[in-house]
């Protein structure tokens, strides 16, 4: 399972949650406006949090943020 | 297995319950207007309570908490 | 598999029923209105009961309580 | 595999059937008008039998009875 | 797997037939009007013969037989 | 995998043949119209002959014999 | 997997042929017009060889031998 | 997996390859105008080569070599 | 999974390329004009290349060569 | 799971992100207009980023960047 | 998983990246005009590389590089 994540302005940031009893950030990953970022869900991650004006292709249909 | 949440106002609450015997809140994340989670279901998470306005899109479709 | 409960009143109630030999209630879950819970079946859960209004999505299509 | 089935008249009864060589009733849970449950097929229960009113939503298609 | 079956009249007979070399009837279970059964393929049930008027949900489509 | 076989007149025969190196017939149910024989393919029956009137919901659509 | 044959016309023959390195009829099945036989692919039949005027349903359509 | 070859005209030649390091013919069975043979593919045969005219049914759609 | 292919004209090659560390042609098989091979992916075929004008059905959809 | 990535602009840039506790960059592919790569999800990449016009194909649907 | 690739030039190539930590090129294939390449994503190759003017099919759909 991924999900894709294309930037709709500079500075957007994709946070990794950490799997587990425990939940907090692992990785942050910053775009700018243009750059895509095509991220999975895997044994260190079970929770993705997005900043910033974002378009989101998901299983169940896309999503912005921009509007 | 995943859900997409968008907060649609500020101060959205995504509450991760408890696997097993006992259902408990295990964590809550915050989300501001515009931010996105993306959750999937896990060893530790077996439901999810949403607080606020949201925008959430699953397997079974599409479905708002603003109107 | 999961099903998606949106309150669509204040009071409404989301029942686990637990698995095995016995059925009976394990957890019941409040909701208020505009809340919405996303609930698996689970090695503790084979039957959920739903009382008070409610919008219900599942893989065999949405229902609603409130007609 | 689950259904879903929603209580169109006070009084409902949904009943499981046991697995295995022996067919018995071992459990039989009433609904209210507008009350919903959402059971599952499990090592315990191979078989459902539903009394009164309802509307069933099965991988099937949706199924009512009481026209 | 499993099947749906809804009784269009009183006195509808659900008969499972045993899995095996040996084919013979293990139970038969009475529906009365508008009574429903959804009733899996199991360990102990490889076919299963209906008598009586009935509306019948399979994965191949519905049939009825009271026409 | 299971075939519904509804009997269009009676006296309609579903017979089950053998699995393995031998091919012969080891059940032969006898249907009276409007009956209907719900059967899978099992250990024991690899392949299904029906003699008479029948409609036949398969997971390749539906067919008669009484055209 | 599985395929449907109705005979068209008296005297159609179903052949199957031997799975492994040898192919040989190791049975011949006859059908009068009017007959189905349903017939799957099993550790003994690799292959299917059809004579007469046939209707037959398999997973990629139908096919008819009577034009 | 299997496929579905109809001959259109007499001394059509469908014939296995062998699976492994090596290709070569292992059988090639003769079928007359109208008959139908329905091959899977085997631990013996990993390819098939059709000669003469035929309609030929695969998961990828239907093709005919007598135009 | 398989690949269909349909010779358009007289000299059609179908190549087999090596599974492995190692890339290299184990066998080619000559097609005629209207001659059709049906191909797997195979633990000694990992890669098919095609020469001469072809009529293609693969899982992603039609392809010809002869345009 | 592969994705599709054709480079709309000279010095595009494929970007793999290491599958673990630890996220970083272990690869780098640069594209110029016109060519493809055809990338999977494996054991070493759970995230790829992209950088520069692109059209992108993935399971959610096509993307571009050059907008 | 394959992909299906038809060169619409002399000297397309088409290139193989190394599974693992390591990625570089292990294996080149020239196609001319015409030629068809069916590749599959296996144990030695988990990106492909595409340089020239193609039409590709993938699980995601059409893509040309032509235009
Ligand atoms: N650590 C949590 C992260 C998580 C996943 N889904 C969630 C939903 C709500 C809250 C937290 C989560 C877990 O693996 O289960
Ligand atoms: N602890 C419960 C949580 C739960 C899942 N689905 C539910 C439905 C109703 C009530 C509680 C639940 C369990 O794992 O089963
Ligand atoms: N304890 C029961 C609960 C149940 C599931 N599905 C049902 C249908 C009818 C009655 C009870 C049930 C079981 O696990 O089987
Ligand atoms: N005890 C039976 C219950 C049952 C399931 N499906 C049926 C169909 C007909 C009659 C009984 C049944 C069994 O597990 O097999
Ligand atoms: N005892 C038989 C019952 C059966 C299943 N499918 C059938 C079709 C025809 C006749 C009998 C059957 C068996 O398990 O195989
Ligand atoms: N005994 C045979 C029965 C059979 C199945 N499919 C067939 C097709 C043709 C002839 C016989 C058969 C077998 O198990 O294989
Ligand atoms: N004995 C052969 C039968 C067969 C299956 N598919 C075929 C295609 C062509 C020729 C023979 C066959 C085998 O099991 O492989
Ligand atoms: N012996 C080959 C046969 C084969 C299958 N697919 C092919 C494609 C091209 C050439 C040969 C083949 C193998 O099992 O792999
Ligand atoms: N020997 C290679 C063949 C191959 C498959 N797909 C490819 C794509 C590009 C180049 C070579 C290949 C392998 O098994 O991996
Ligand atoms: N190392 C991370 C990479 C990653 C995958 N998906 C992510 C989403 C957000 C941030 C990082 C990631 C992991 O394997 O889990
Ligand atoms: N060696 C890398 C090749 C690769 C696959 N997908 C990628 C995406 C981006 C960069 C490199 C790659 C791997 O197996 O993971």
């Amino acid at each position: 399972e991924y999900v894709v994540i294309k930037a709709l302005e500079n500075g957007v940031t994709i946070i990794g949650l950490t799997r587990g009893k425990d939940t907090r950030f692992h990785h942050s990953e910053k775009l700018d406006k243009g750059e895509i970022m095509i991220a999975q869900f895997t044994e260190h991650t079970s929770a993705i949090k997005i900043r910033g004006k974002v378009e989101l292709l998901t299983k169940h249909g896309p999503i912005r943020t921009d509007d």
